[in-house]
């Protein structure tokens, strides 16, 4: 699990479904079934809830992957329910029916599975967000090299300042939720980068709209404004390319 | 929206956890 939250939700559940798997497998749960039918209850009005939820979120986003993600993890988890509904219903008559401890961890599998494919999808669709606030970014840097006046660049920093804003903390916080280090250390420098680089750029460019209009030195000027660009627009980009690894790199094997 | 499915995902994971808990003969709270 690759977030915080995700595995502060999934990892107990995970811990609880392997255990079962392994008691099955070993064929140690040959007693008789409890009577299922009060938390198998509750399960269904659970699954019920976060299957409202996600048609809901689904049909208030406008990301097309998301929608295409979702539906897939809500019926897993819908199919999951049922099967714990069947087992229930079969332990009634016969508390040692095989099929129907068959049924039990073949729901509480589903369950796992599609609840974690489901934060997943979400997860997801959330890092495309913080992805979109560093294009915007990447868009106004884009356009220095338009800025050529001081009141252009008045303009520029008013425009920029928010959205760099908005990315910094984003990202930000998205690196706190990380489970992974590595990642994590990632992030930082990158944006670190970024926020050492952003000062060196408002003053790049107030060199460039001086020896613009003096005629001096420009295009050392414009070669040193152009460098930082291309520098903070890399880290961005690591920035993105990042934000999207789940699975654990190289390094963490090693 | 996603907080509101990270508390569904939240209640769904426990209810499970109870759930597999009473299976193995050890319910939990």
């Amino acid at each position: 699990f690759h977030t915080k939250i995700i595995e502060s939700i999934l990892e107990p559940v995970a811990q609880q479904v392997s255990r079962l798997v392994i008691l099955h497998e070993e064929a140690e749960d040959g007693n008789a079934m409890p009577d299922l039918a009060q938390p198998v209850r509750v399960v269904k009005l659970a699954v019920d809830n976060l299957v409202k939820v996600g048609y809901e979120t689904i049909n208030g986003s406008d990301d097309q992957i998301l929608k295409q993600d979702m539906p897939p993890a809500l019926r897993r988890v819908e199919e999951a329910s049922l099967f714990l509904l069947d087992a229930s219903a079969m332990l009634r008559t016969d508390p040692y029916s095989g099929p129907a401890r068959k049924k039990l961890i073949e729901g509480s599998r589903g369950i796992l599975q599609g609840t974690s494919a489901l934060l997943l999808a979400s997860d997801e669709s959330e890092v495309r967000k913080i992805i979109r606030v560093c294009k915007s970014v990447l868009e106004y840097l884009a356009i220095t090299e338009v800025v050529d006046r001081m009141d252009d660049l008045v303009t520029f920093v008013k425009n920029l300042s928010p959205v760099l804003t908005k990315m910094t903390k984003e990202v930000d916080n998205r690196e706190k939720e990380l489970t992974h280090q590595v990642h994590r250390d990632m992030l930082i420098r990158s944006l670190d980068q970024v926020k050492v680089l952003t000062p060196v750029l408002i003053s790049g460019i107030k060199i460039y709209i001086t020896a613009n209009q003096s005629g001096q030195g420009l295009k050392e000027a414009q070669n040193s404004r152009d460098y930082t660009v291309r520098k903070m627009s890399d880290e961005i980009h690591e920035i993105i390319r990042v934000l999207q690894l789940t699975t654990y790199d190289e390094e963490e094997w090693d | 929206d996603a907080h509101e499915m990270v508390r569904q995902a939240k209640q769904l994971a426990h209810a499970t956890s109870t759930l597999v808990g009473a299976i193995r003969g050890q319910a939990e709270d």
